[in-house]
């Protein structure tokens, strides 16, 4: 059974996608076998990925809204053995609004991915991680990830905006558990674009790790410029710029990641 | 008549919050009487003016779900003569859904907003802006702030990314110019995080001003740590250290955007 992970902040810009794509990206070099999920109508995830995702391409809107199986959807990366994705077109941006008055409208995602894992394992054998990006929102497209996924990993930017939404975003989860998703559990909170020069961030990194010591994963992502211009090349910065200290970071992340679905 | 002006784009963590408040500061310290609007549950605008924001506190939710008047809800900003503000609390997660089956869903701002300004003069004067800063998504707070608003003012990260969601916001803008609201005029780009060292600063900032020459504004907002820093202080950069280069362009930004609502 694959790990299943959602990557989800509703605060915007923190590295969800950043973090979605070079931790699958990460791990499939490391010898994973990896799908990648993107559920963000902005379709950043596709981008990196290098994933047609024009209107009208196959894709989550399909699975979510249209019932479609997840199957027709499934990509190959690009450049990436062992690693595939479902991409995001900006027809996802209608689905909130189309899902609300539809019938378990929460739990759609976990349908259509249960449905694939059970057959499709002629296609790229066993899966051993689903990676799904969420949008910066607690509607129904995370809520859709949340219900489908086993594990949540916390990319947390290290300003203090940031820090503020952690207690909010921690009560969804909760919600979740209790309502739809009882065996959920998160499994990572991963600081990203830290900058130790600053005062800001080694503070936030204090203030998190004391409220939850065995979460916060021993690898910081640094900002480095190099991580933000590999997505403008449709690449992961480990195909970019793999000696960088973004790559090796992420690799690091990755295995530390692979390391432990810590039983919390 | 104010200018009503909404900020926004659906990309995450561009900016929008800190360009609310701080040109909302900037045009308050010059001398304009300014009322700024939190449309986002996070309530980081409420938490950068220092106005309460506790579940049950009387803001935007209570005016777009309970169909309370404006004038229950605005508070003065504490440190700042002529600003006042409507917080937002964890409570307007919820509004969304809650608002979709509702009549008129997408003008209940615009209404109670009309109201407002046609009796409200004995509180603080005729207002000369009114500023919506906007959650990270195209849903229907966001979509409220639109058809209440005469402007757009768009921040724009610097950034890959956020250069591929611009169409998107401007076909999202034009929907709205056709179906509710023909009035509305994306009056201002504001280049934000501007970091001159990278390559891809410039790169953005070029292609951006060869794409709209005359709406992005001359005046660019360096990433500079002091603005981040601010609102842990329950602060505006200009109130936190005003002779810092943050401090500086969002004066100049907020002087030059005072200079003219550009007719497009
Ligand atoms: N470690 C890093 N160093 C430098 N830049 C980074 C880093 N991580 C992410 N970025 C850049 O910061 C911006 C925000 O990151 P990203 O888009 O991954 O966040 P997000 O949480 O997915 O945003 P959204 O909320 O819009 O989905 C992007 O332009 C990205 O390239
Ligand atoms: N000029 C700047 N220099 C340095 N940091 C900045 C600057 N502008 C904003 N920031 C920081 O970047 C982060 C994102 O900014 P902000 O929260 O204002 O964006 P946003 O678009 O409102 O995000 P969201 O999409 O979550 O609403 C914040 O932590 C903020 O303090
Ligand atoms: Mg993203
Ligand atoms: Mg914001």
């Amino acid at each position: 059974h694959p790990r299943l992970v959602a990557v989800a902040n509703q605060k915007g810009g923190v590295g969800k996608t950043t973090t979605a794509v070079n931790l699958a990206a990460g791990l499939a070099l490391q010898g994973s076998r990896v799908l990648v999920v993107d559920m963000d109508p902005q379709g950043n995830a596709s981008t990196a990925l290098d994933l047609p995702h024009e209107p009208g391409t196959p894709g989550v809107y399909d699975v979510l809204v249209g019932g479609e199986p997840l199957d027709g959807a499934v990509q190959e990366v690009p450049g990436i053995p062992l690693l595939w994705g479902i991409s995001a077109s900006v027809d996802l941006a209608g689905a909130e609004i189309e899902l609300v008055s539809q019938v378990a409208r929460e739990g759609r995602l976990r349908k259509a991915l249960r449905e694939y894992l059970a057959t499709h394992e002629k296609r790229h054998g066993r899966l051993d991680y689903v990676i799904i990006d969420c949008p910066p929102s607690l509607g129904l497209l995370t809520l859709n990830a949340l219900v489908a996924a086993d594990e949540v990993l916390i990319p947390l930017q290290t300003e203090y905006y940031a820090l503020e939404g952690l207690s909010h975003l921690m009560g969804t989860v909760a919600l979740i558990q209790e309502h739809l998703n009882p065996g959920l559990r998160i499994t990572g909170i991963l600081l990203t674009m830290y900058d130790g020069r600053t005062k800001l961030a080694p503070q936030v990194a204090d203030e998190v790790r004391s409220h939850f010591p065995e979460r916060v994963l021993d690898t910081a992502i640094p900002r480095t410029v190099r991580v933000s211009e590999a997505p403008s090349y449709g690449q992961t910065v480990l195909q970019y710029d793999p000696a960088s200290p973004g790559a090796r970071a992420y690799l690091a992340a990755a295995r530390e990641f692979a390391g432990g679905a810590i039983d919390l």
